[in-house]
């Protein structure tokens, strides 16, 4: 079983520990931060995969994960928001070829990006003109699910504002993203419920853990505070649990689906149109 | 007794709270944030000063703040950067040009910025390509003062770390701040030992406060959080508190000072031998 996501936002927003977190391992160790002569001012994204087998209860996934790395850190950010969207496009064109090839190339690997979390800063305003554009370029071609980057940054009330304002801009500016999608005719009652609670959770506030601590037979990932305690999978903290739970179980598969029979499907059309 | 700072930073990062907290009063009332139909992605900054008159201990105050929201939201930003460094030169050109008066203008008023806090965002990581041209570009002709925006999203350790890296980067690429400068020979061991103090928190971790709560006769000026209180008076949690002092007290009159002997002087023969 494999499973291909991106991750896309300035760095700083967590994006590293959130994947860590997701993956509860070190999957890009923290030290890694070029120090002031090593740092070099890219204009570029370092665009990354990279490999990570998961074993979830007994189910065994490959995890490919694409870090971006540099996104919307310059002065000027056009040329990191078009290499992002050359690599997604990227995939599907290796897909297309191989699809048109007469000889099947057995080794063939598909990269198609299923999932791209979009970390939004919480500066507890609005979407910024950054972040509807980005959005608004890569949701005809990858399921984009918005989340909350660092939300312990904002206290109950401002998230709930947050959260409710960054729905009015998803939509005023129609911004498509993945909606948990139900069928009110075909799926069961707590199909229906399980969607439109996660629906109402968009976009979903994450907290990567710092530390993992110990307390009694539990095992607490958390960040620590002089004033208090952040618990990353405690749901009255954040959205975590919940969007690992979808996005790595019950909602995969439709990702995906999505993916191949909805998105790449417009994307052929498009480009074997013209 | 007249005082202007300039706040500069990108939206979101808490500039409006921390003036609010500042001056303790409603300087820049929160429910301003335009709606979505409303929000234009202006490729300006609006620069506006707004005055407060304060009270602090019986001497009075006349504080002038220069807000610069918009400041690096944009996909490409020179445009806002240009526009805050052309507002510091007209109030240079404003005092040069009337300098130069044979017939004095009796309602002139010196708008000079004597000290410019730039809003570091607490990325974890260090300085970005935005703040180190900047403020490099702002420094011969402002008193710059860095500090960490929103420090309640860094955990102890991680501040520790995150200051000591942004002062190895202002050493590194050479940006000038004010320094809380002392004459080892001339001052007194109670100034020196103070201004080592404040150097030494260089840059300084701010928290706006989001409510006013009242224990006994304490009034507790804090953000509060699920898992806990931050207080943005207490020393233990951020630098607030001290900075105010050494702002609007302590090294008020050295910042004018420097502002028109040193800055002031220098852009004057840059300018007039040209
Ligand atoms: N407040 C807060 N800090 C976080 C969170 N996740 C990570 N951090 C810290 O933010 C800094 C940058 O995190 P990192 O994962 O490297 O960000 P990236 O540049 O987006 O990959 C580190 O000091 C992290 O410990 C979070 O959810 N909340
Ligand atoms: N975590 C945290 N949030 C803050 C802090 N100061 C302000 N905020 C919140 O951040 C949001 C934006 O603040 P605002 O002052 O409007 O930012 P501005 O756009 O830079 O003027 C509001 O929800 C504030 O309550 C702080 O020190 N820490």
């Amino acid at each position: 079983l494999n499973f291909s996501i991106m991750i896309v936002g300035a760095s700083g927003l967590g994006k590293s520990t959130f994947v860590n977190t997701l993956c509860d391992g070190v999957v890009f160790p923290k030290k890694d931060y070029p120090s002031s002569d090593k740092l070099t001012f890219e204009k570029t994204v370092v665009i990354t995969p990279v490999n990570v087998e998961l074993d979830l209860d007994g189910v065994k996934l490959s995890l490919s994960v694409v870090d971006t790395p540099g996104f919307g850190d310059n002065i000027n950010n056009e040329a990191c928001f078009n290499q992002i969207i050359a690599y997604i496009d990227k995939q599907f064109d290796d897909v297309l070829g191989e699809e048109s090839r007469i000889k099947r190339n057995p080794k063939f690997i598909d990269n198609r990006v299923h999932a791209c979390l979009y970390f939004i800063p919480p500066t507890g305003h609005a979407l910024r003109e950054l972040d509807i554009e980005f959005m608004r370029k890569l949701g005809p071609k990858v399921n984009i699910i918005p989340v909350i980057a660092k939300a312990d940054t904002l206290s109950p009330q401002e998230l709930i504002d947050f959260k409710k304002r960054v729905v009015e801009d998803l939509s005023y500016y129609k911004i498509p993203t993945y909606s948990f999608p139900y069928d009110e005719e075909e799926d069961d009652e707590e199909t229906i419920e399980e969607n439109q609670h996660l629906r109402s959770l968009i976009p979903f506030s994450i907290i990567g853990a710092d530390e993992t601590i110990t307390e009694g037979n539990r095992r607490i990932r958390c960040r620590q505070y002089q004033w208090g305690r952040v618990e990353v999978d405690n749901p009255l903290h954040c959205d975590f649990d919940t969007l690992r739970h979808a996005l790595l179980i019950s909602h995969l598969n439709d990702l995906k689906e999505i993916t191949n029979d909805v998105l790449y499907e417009n994307y052929r059309t498009e480009k074997l149109s013209h």
